[in-house]
């Protein structure tokens, strides 16, 4: 099946996001 | 005690697994309590904007003093060698000299929180643990097999980009069982 990927830059984006806050 | 991860809310990104944090502290008053009952459960998280949540909350390893351990896990697999996920395999340990501690263990956890490891369900865990010396990273799998290892030295020397000195050492766990040192 799909894995789901993150690689760092894609997941330090979503670390500003208003969700993570 | 443990609970498990809540579901990613509205607009999150899920994670393709649920992951445990866990804290463990070792000093003069606790010497003689058993390594399990001294874990303690922080929070399990199920998407990015979870961890990332819980992760502005809590002290950086390299921050911290004393003999302290976290351990990021898998939802399922306790931090320990016994557990049945952990049992036949074992751990890439690095040494890491004073200073590198935060920037190593977040960049650990941000590539086995994304698969960038590559090696379907082997991953179990991440610890770091902070000693007097020297602090030690480690990423625990479930086998022994000589390929996978090696993939996930591999990757782990990519993502870390670590000093060129830096010991890295494979350990089975039934080693580390059988070692008294």
């Amino acid at each position: 099946g799909t894995r789901i990927v993150y690689d760092r830059s894609r997941l330090m984006q979503l670390r500003n996001s208003p969700l993570a806050r | 005690t443990f609970r498990p991860a809540p579901k990613p809310g509205e607009g999150e990104h899920p994670l393709q697994y649920n992951y445990a944090l866990w804290f463990s502290r070792r000093s003069q008053s606790n010497k003689t309590v058993r390594y399990d009952q001294n874990l303690k459960f922080i929070a399990s998280f199920a998407s990015v904007e979870q961890f990332w949540n819980i992760y502005s909350y809590i002290v950086r390893p390299g921050d911290m003093t004393g003999h302290v351990d976290y351990h990021l896990f898998k939802e399922g697999i306790r931090p320990m060698w016994e557990d049945d996920a952990n049992k036949h395999g074992g751990k890439w340990v690095i040494r890491l000299k004073k200073g590198l501690a935060s920037r190593c263990w977040e960049n650990l956890i941000l590539a086995m929180l994304g698969e960038q490891f590559m090696v379907g369900e082997e991953i179990c865990g991440a610890v770091i643990s902070i000693r007097f010396q020297d602090d030690i990273l480690s990423l625990w799998n479930r086998s022994n097999d000589q390929a996978i290892i090696s993939r996930i030295r591999d990757t782990l020397q990519r993502v870390l980009n670590l000093p060129p000195n830096t010991i890295m050492d494979y350990k089975s766990h039934t080693d580390s069982l059988k070692d008294t040192s």
